[in-house]
């Protein structure tokens, strides 16, 4: 009964930014120290 | 409104199809423990990232029913906005009937997105006021044969991770599951005793609170720590990332993590990552300390592409051992 999905690694969103040179600009105008939003949390 | 935080996209790598509507209309999804939410673009969408993922059109499916309720999910580095709706998922040959989800109107700095929405594995409390996380209803409804899931995520192949839902297949790890009790059942949080490198404490001094977190990439943690930890191994800001030498990478120390009596190293390896031109960066991240007042640290996939994990919603028990 035990149900498997694959999942699949990708190419970063990072790693596309960075090809593109767009990485430092996305960077700069999200100031999130490359991490994640936990600063919102309202709970 | 409902704001809900959602964790950071721009390091997710891990995505799995579902499908939604009648007839069935497929989306890429990130599997997200630190959230609880079901969301994709649709054809209501104007924003830029909607031209380029898949989007769900509510019109040519049968079983949809509209809400009409607003959310807004806010990220660290952007926004999705839309509206809830009801309609039949499929993950897998799991069907379940009437789930409520998002369908976004505008979607913020998402283009280069690997995938087109998020599904929420957090718990109920985590979710929008008013809605019933997916994995809630496949438990209430007996879709499933145990309340529990568990994550594989491979660090070498582009393919061979995977996410189980209802049980466990004991294959992909060593040894015994090690279970830790859910300190606060929000997110998949758990208590922490201490992290120590090359021996001594560096972080968690009199414990504190750890998040099991697979919509984040990093190991984040709050920015004094952090900050100290990048200085130790010797990484410098280059064009807004913190970069290491190569050929410095197997002299770092392993960053031992103490979690319910039970050791989880980390060597350098699994918390430097090696991008496509030959550069080494630290998958470390700041900012836990807006989060809460006791410490907390997020523990990602590079943590959890060494540790096979599995959260038990029956138990409210997060189950850890080797990935194989």
């Amino acid at each position: 009964c035990l149900v498997i999905i694959p999942l699949t690694k990708m190419k970063t969103m990072r790693e596309t930014l960075r090809e593109k040179n767009l990485l430092t600009n996305f960077l700069l105008n999200n100031n999130d120290d490359r991490s994640q939003n936990v600063a919102h949390d309202p709970k | 409104l409902s704001l809900h935080p959602l964790r950071n996209y721009l390091d997710l790598a891990y995505v799995g199809n579902i499908s939604i509507g009648t007839p069935p209309q497929q989306f890429k999804v990130v599997f997200d423990t630190g959230s609880a939410d079901l969301w994709v673009p649709s054809t209501y969408c104007d924003s830029v990232p909607c031209y380029t993922h898949n989007v769900f059109n509510p019109h040519v499916s049968t079983t949809f029913r509209l809400s009409g309720m607003p959310v807004d999910l806010t990220y660290g580095s952007g926004r999705m906005v839309g509206f809830l709706g009801y309609d039949t998922v499929r993950i897998g040959k799991l069907i379940d009937m009437g789930q409520p989800f998002g369908l976004s109107k505008s979607q913020y700095g998402m283009e280069h997105a690997p995938f087109d929405g998020i599904l929420g594995l957090g718990y109920p409390s985590l979710a929008t006021q008013g809605t019933t996380p997916i994995f809630d209803t496949l438990k209430r409804r007996s879709l499933i044969p145990q309340p529990v899931f568990a994550f594989y995520l491979s660090s070498q192949k582009e393919n061979g991770s995977m996410l189980m839902l209802g049980g466990v297949d004991h294959s992909y790890h060593k040894g015994k599951l090690q279970w830790i009790p859910v300190s606060q059942p929000h997110y998949w949080q758990i208590t922490m005793n201490r992290i120590t490198v090359n021996g001594v404490v560096f972080g968690c001094f009199r414990g504190c609170q750890a998040i099991v977190d697979t919509g984040t990439s990093f190991l984040v943690g709050p920015s004094r720590v952090v900050t100290a930890l990048r200085r130790l191994i010797g990484a410098r800001l280059v064009d807004n990332e913190y970069a290491v030498s190569c050929s410095y990478v197997a002299r770092l120390p392993t960053i031992v993590f103490s979690i319910n009596g039970n050791n989880y190293p980390l060597p350098p390896q699994a918390y430097i990552r090696k991008n496509l031109r030959g550069q080494c960066f630290s998958n470390f991240g700041g900012g836990t300390e807006n989060m809460s007042h006791s410490e907390t640290w997020i523990l990602g996939d590079v943590f959890l592409r060494l540790y096979f994990s599995v959260y038990d919603r029956g138990n409210n028990r997060v189950g850890l051992a080797p990935a194989v």
